[in-house]
């Protein structure tokens, strides 16, 4: 209802845009925000006697707002490929501080960062391991090295996937995975 | 509760019985390009009750049975087993627990003494007796013990689908129905379309959702 | 008009899903089909007196079907993020040796590759330098080092991009771009 | 032709006038995630004529004007130009281009004799005389010895945008309208939205296209 959502609105905002927020643990600085958008019916607005909007809790739509460090704020559309990824990892991040799922999936999130990106990607999933299980698939040397346990899926039989233990050194640069005798 | 274990059997490309166990805290999958990883993705979703054959990939449902390859025939059903972890609470959290569960309810009270509309129809009055044998009201009771509401330690959910179209779901060996697998989840973040997993390429999806298709990811989490 | 686009269908056909087409070059193997679908109008479909439909070259789309090496066909909607990436760009080389332009700029299209696929890539955009000059923008390592020409993209100064050329190896791991004095 | 030169000068995040010569076939492009990478192929696109701002990642195309950064106030305007190498054509590639001209014109011939509608109303007859000094003939005759209808050896496009909402489009620095860019570019395969510029993480955008849709890239390579 009208409270629990007001609640989670208020902490995940804490959680994303807030001094110690995922937005700024990701990119390093700068400042983002998380606004309420009250949804205009056909009437006017309404309005408290101070002149504010009157916030309606179960009807707003919800705007982001990131600001890199350094840049002046922009809308989610004017950001790169690599901001909007972190951007997103960072909302994902803070929802999931507010009410933690016990595993959570990431498919490749890491493909359209650079290097410096994927670390600060890889230190803040290793920060919510306490509560949630991660499962993380990738082709970053760097993302597979943060991982505690390592899977390769292999297609030796052509059309038919198996799934292999591997140890990160086995994991040639190519991607393909050598046999452990091979090493 | 915790995740434990993925098993796929005639799933997409994974034609043989295949076990991943999650024992880490983090565990990567790589591999060649097309060699199957994201199709473990698909049968994760799968298994929790994704009923849009689109959302994994495919024209129809049938799709996801292994469809053959250069050397093997195409396979007549494909089996997906999740499980979980279920021990019993701790005593602290139990407590805690309680102390979250009767917060809610005092909430819910004071909003139906208010009058408002939306609060008064989801809190059954403290005057009304409820039948203590209802599957909801044992539901609440071993919900008190342990993460999911099955009085096991171990929550195996499966879900099978035959290729005459038939298809079933289990949960510890026993059949279910979709809405007994959602009812499990309810409330945990765990789900086929939660936002705790991410398909390969949606990662910036929440971002491009209008403003009120964020806002209901938001009220998932609440 | 009609002949010119059937010449064109059918020389990009050719390139693209002929024994020795890009389909083919760039998977290592598989079969590819660039199929036209005759739109079917609320009537029948027309058929020739041998049964085969008649096709309506100026009404029709276009289908493709691609067979990785190993695997059945598949509808493109079944490929994996890599293969659709390889079997898009396949198309794209086809297009572009039917009739090539004098550029082409491919902003990260190797972002879902892996190595492996990564070199193939790299091998065949080789192949069209005799015609057109290319414009590519990547975070591989790999794919920096075929490019014949490498501008770095900077923001020492924050929210102001500069250009500076750079070699190969003053591009740290991280894709920040290490000063020539550096070195 | 061949693609000689791109400048930028308060266009997005180059605020600066920024040269970037392609000397070589493969030219790179490398830096950290949202150095302005993607904003030099804005940039191409818009200088080609791109009119919607959705597309150059803005909500107005005032949006492509530098906007401030730390440091710096906003700017006022901003200009790209796009040069080109247009050398004369070798006798060689000159008689292969009139060779196919005849052919086109053979082939749109015959097919205006079987009566089909679309062909004959494509090709003035050979009875009728057509004035050798109307802009498109002498375009023809330009375009006989060079790739692009302008008789120098290098042609410059430049598009620039005011801040007051006021714009404008240069060929080798005589002003002209976004119609004469097009015309220049008629039949290469260059253009803002032509197959030969593949934006970011839109590279499977016309395996998705509709069949249709997909056609209409056919058309274009015709
Ligand atoms: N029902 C099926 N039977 C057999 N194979 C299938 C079936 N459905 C999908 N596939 C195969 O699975 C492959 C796709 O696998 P998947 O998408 O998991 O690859 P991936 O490892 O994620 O690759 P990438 O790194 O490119 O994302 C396709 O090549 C497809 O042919
Ligand atoms: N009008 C403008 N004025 C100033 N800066 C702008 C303007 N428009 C866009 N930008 C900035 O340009 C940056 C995006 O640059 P771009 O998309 O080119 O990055 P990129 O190098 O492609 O990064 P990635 O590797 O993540 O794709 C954004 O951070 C945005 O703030
Ligand atoms: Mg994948
Ligand atoms: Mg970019």
């Amino acid at each position: 209802s009208r409270d629990r959502f007001r609640q989670t609105f208020e902490k995940v905002t804490e959680h994303f845009a807030g001094q110690d927020g995922m937005f700024r643990k990701l990119f390093g600085g700068g400042k983002a925000e998380i606004r309420l958008m009250p949804v205009v019916r056909d009437g006017a607005e309404q309005f408290h006697s101070d002149g504010s909007p009157v916030t309606d809790w179960l009807e707003s739509g919800i705007e982001i707002i990131a600001k890199p460090p350094g840049k002046e704020p922009r809308s989610i559309s004017q950001l790169s490929g690599g901001e909007k990824a972190m951007t997103a990892v960072a909302l994902l991040m803070s929802i999931f501080r507010s009410k933690p799922a016990c595993f959570c999936v990431l498919d490749e999130v890491d493909a359209a960062l650079d290097d410096a990106n994927v670390d600060r990607f890889c230190r803040v999933v290793e920060q919510f391991t306490d509560q949630s299980h991660f499962i993380v698939i990738t082709h970053h040397k760097r993302t597979m090295h943060s991982a505690h346990q390592l899977y390769g899926v292999t297609m030796q039989e052509r059309g038919v996937s198996k799934r292999v233990s591997v140890k990160i050194d086995q994991v040639g640069p190519d991607g393909k995975i050598r046999e452990p005798q091979e090493q | 509760m915790r995740l434990a274990k993925l098993t796929l059997f005639g799933f997409k490309s994974f034609a043989d019985k295949t076990e991943i166990t999650f024992d880490e805290a983090i565990t990567g999958i790589v591999g060649p390009n097309g060699c199957g990883k994201s199709n473990v993705v698909d049968a994760i979703k799968w298994v929790l009750g994704e009923r849009s054959s689109k959302s994994l990939r495919g024209q129809e449902m049938i799709d996801v049975i292994f469809a053959g390859s250069a050397g093997r025939a195409p396979m007549n059903m494909a089996s997906v087993a999740l499980t979980f972890d279920n021990p019993e609470l701790s005593p602290e959290v139990l407590a805690a627990r309680e102390a979250q569960m009767r917060q809610a309810q005092l909430l819910q009270q004071a909003e139906s003494i208010e009058g408002s509309p939306d609060a008064g129809a989801q809190v059954a009055g403290p005057a009304e007796a409820v039948d203590p044998n209802t599957p909801s009201m044992i539901d609440a009771r071993v919900r008190a013990r342990r993460a999911l509401p099955v009085d096991s330690p171990q929550v195996e959910i499966e879900r099978r689908l035959y290729r005459d179209g038939s298809s079933e779901y289990l949960i510890n060996s026993r059949k279910a129905r979709l809405k007994d697998i959602r009812d499990l989840f309810l409330d945990t973040g765990v789900g086929a379309d939660a936002y705790s997993i991410i398909e390969q390429g949606k990662v910036d999806a929440m971002l491009l959702a209008s403003p009120m298709e964020r806002r209901t990811v938001f009220e998932e989490a609440a």
